[in-house]
């Protein structure tokens, strides 16, 4: 999270994080289920995700992971070699069995389906990726960050970023947001872009989005204007509840 | 008891009584007689009130008379000796006392006490008996009028009535003296017992008058049960209860009459018919529904809804097929019984669990609530469940995860 701040324990309860085999988040959305992106999770055992609710800290070693049952990634997203179209990028992750919901670890609400996502809207990102304090660049943050950021309009979201020399996709299936220093980051994929924003004190939340891609946070350095794009959750909440449906 | 026949007299008698005398006399008569003084001579110092020289003689502890003063015999046999006798098995006590002194001579008193027999016939308090009542000495005994015997109380008359007419296909029955006044405190049972194929019917003649009090209760009663049900109690004055098809091969008829009433009774006859079937009704209707089924017709009993037949466990049918049999009674019969959803299975660790689970009513129509376990959970939709026909139970709540709404933590420092 680029220009966020620290998150106090209780603060984003229903946020998840994922530490292996890849390093990322999740957002809880009830007490069997959890919501990320689907290149965090894509092909990789079951077994092998260590994945940690209820706490800022990553560096507590006396949490343990909650033991996933399955992951459902949606069978529209597509991985590539080079990666180039992050569309549909949102997988389902259910837990062995239910969590204990407490202060520290509540779910996420979902959106209605046909909700939209207004420009200009104010949402909150968080997660532990990189970050640039104290004049330094960090791969990952210890404590969660967050940051409020705004929904960039259609047409700013079209000039998408070229990544490794190729044009990058922007579908219906996603919003961009960021601003002035304000972004999020390798490293928090899959964690949530809730609405409205934390900072006003007004719940409950909805998780409008999913970190999905971006360009390198730190080209451009700190304090450019950033732009990263995000799964837009309300054309997945159909799909949510027919999986959670399904699967009771 | 062999004393008590004697005299009783002052001391000193006839000469006279000193002063400072006292006497204190008591005989106690056995059960059912009385102890009873004749006085032929009475001759003590007169004052007011007797207060100086009396005889107080008192009746278990009651003062029944004074005396002092002089009494000439016939006085003392008209107006004075009627009173002196104890009750009946109690005791006479006689006080005799002279005061210090007095102003001549005085002879004393002399009476004769004996034992006498107790007329309880004549005493409203103790004879009860309803009909005839006999003394004897120590006692008294009840009888009865021709068509009617002593009660086990032994004193009250209950009229003769009752007969066992089992095996009898037709016939006559009728309260005691029909078409008279029938008797005060009958107790009369008829029993009435046929081949099991058949059914009695019961048919009142005219005149039918059994006592009802002016507010309709029955003072005296007719009442027919069968091996099911009691009929009545039946009583007043018209019209006289409709035929009755008893659907029963033995039936009693209970006649009850109390002490008082003049009133004719009933008269009834009594014949068999085959018995039928009747449609089954409880918690259950019958396909061709008919008032009666004959010996062979066959019917579908189909439960209430919310009912099910208890054939065997576990099946839920609804349905049976039954056939009328030649005692009346259908076969195969299965109770229709209620439908029980049971406890819901929640598991024990389910966050939605039951308000009172033990005090649940689980059958049909039956409602039964929840909560949630967490305040991280709220209930979805209403908090409860109703009980469905099928077994089942309707959509049971659910309790749903709070979400997006962080708990807002103190800021106090």
């Amino acid at each position: 999270i680029l220009g966020g701040k620290a998150a106090m324990l209780g603060e984003i309860p229903w946020q998840l994080l994922i530490t292996e085999p890849n390093f990322g988040a999740a957002s809880l959305i009830s007490d069997q289920w959890a919501v990320t992106a689907a290149h965090v999770v894509n092909g990789v055992a079951k077994e092998s995700i260590k994945l940690y609710g209820g706490l800022i800290d990553t560096t507590r070693t006396d949490v343990s992971p909650i033991p996933v049952e399955k992951v459902i990634v949606h069978s529209s997203y597509r991985e590539a070699l080079i990666q180039t179209n992050y569309n549909n990028d949102i997988a389902l992750i259910k837990f062995r069995s239910k969590v204990k919901l407490g202060p520290n670890l509540l779910p996420i609400c979902l959106p209605e389906v046909n909700r939209g996502v207004m420009e200009g809207e104010q949402g909150t990102a968080s997660g532990w990726g990189a970050s640039f304090q104290d004049n330094k660049w960090h791969r990952t943050t210890d404590i969660l960050q967050h940051v409020d950021i705004p929904v960039m309009s259609l047409t700013e979201c079209r000039k998408t970023p070229r990544l490794s020399n190729k044009a990058m996709t922007f579908t219906n299936n996603m919003f961009c947001a960021g601003g002035k220093g304000r972004d999020s980051c390798k490293g928090d994929s899959g964690g949530p872009f809730v609405s409205p924003m934390l900072s006003s004190g007004v719940g409950p939340h909805y998780l409008i989005g999913i970190v999905s891609w971006g360009s390198p946070c730190g080209k451009g350095g700190a304090t450019g204007d950033k732009k990263g794009y995000y799964t837009k959750v309300e054309n997945y909440v159909s799909w949510i509840n027919e999986i959670k449906k399904n699967e009771t | 008891y062999s004393t008590l026949l004697g005299w009783v007299e002052s001391p000193g008698y006839p000469k006279g009584y000193l002063p400072h005398t006292s006497l204190n006399w008591t005989r106690c008569a056995p059960k059912g007689q009385t102890v009873s003084i004749r006085l032929i001579h009475l001759d003590l110092e007169n004052s007011q009130d007797c207060e100086n020289d009396a005889v107080k003689i008192s009746s278990n502890g009651n003062l029944i008379a004074l005396l002092c003063g002089e009494r000439d015999y016939e006085e003392l046999h008209e107006t004075v000796n009627p009173l002196l006798f104890s009750s009946p098995g109690g005791c006479l006590t006689l006080l005799f006392h002279s005061d210090y002194s007095n102003t001549k001579r005085h002879t004393g008193f002399r009476g004769f006490y004996t034992l006498q027999d107790f007329n309880e016939c004549e005493d409203e308090e103790i004879n009860k008996c309803t009909h005839f009542c006999h003394n004897f000495i120590g006692g008294y005994r009840c009888s009865c009028r021709h068509g009617y015997h002593l009660d086990e109380d032994k004193h009250t008359c209950a009229g003769d009535c009752g007969e066992n007419l089992s095996g009898l296909k037709r016939g006559q029955i009728s309260s005691p003296f029909w078409p008279g006044e029938y008797a005060e405190n009958a107790n009369c049972k008829y029993t009435l017992s046929v081949e099991d194929h058949l059914q009695l019917e019961l048919h009142f003649s005219e005149g039918f008058d059994v006592e009802q009090s002016p507010e309709g209760d029955c003072m005296d009663e007719l009442r027919i049960e069968t091996h099911s049900e009691t009929l009545g109690p039946f009583c007043g004055n018209k019209p006289p209860p409709p035929p009755l098809l008893t659907h029963s091969s033995h039936v009693q008829i209970h006649f009850i009459s109390d002490g008082s009433g003049t009133n004719k009774g009933f008269n009834l006859h009594f014949r068999t018919r085959d018995k039928v079937c009747r449609p089954l009704t409880s918690n259950s209707n019958m396909t061709l529904l008919k008032q009666e089924y004959h010996r062979g017709e066959s019917a579908t009993v189909t439960c209430d809804l919310g009912y099910v037949v208890d054939s065997a466990p576990g099946n839920l049918s609804r349905q049976y097929s039954t056939t009328c049999q030649s005692n009346g009674v259908w076969a195969p019969l299965y109770a229709c019984e209620i439908v029980d959803c049971g406890r819901p299975n929640l598991g024990h660790d389910s966050i939605l669990q039951l308000v009172n689970p033990e005090d649940q009513n689980t059958k049909y129509g039956s409602q039964i609530q929840f909560y949630c376990t967490s305040n991280f959970y709220t209930l979805e939709g209403h908090d409860t469940s109703t009980c469905k026909a099928d077994g089942e139970w309707t959509l049971m709540p659910k309790c749903n995860e709070v979400c997006g709404m962080p708990e807002t933590s103190s800021t106090g420092r």
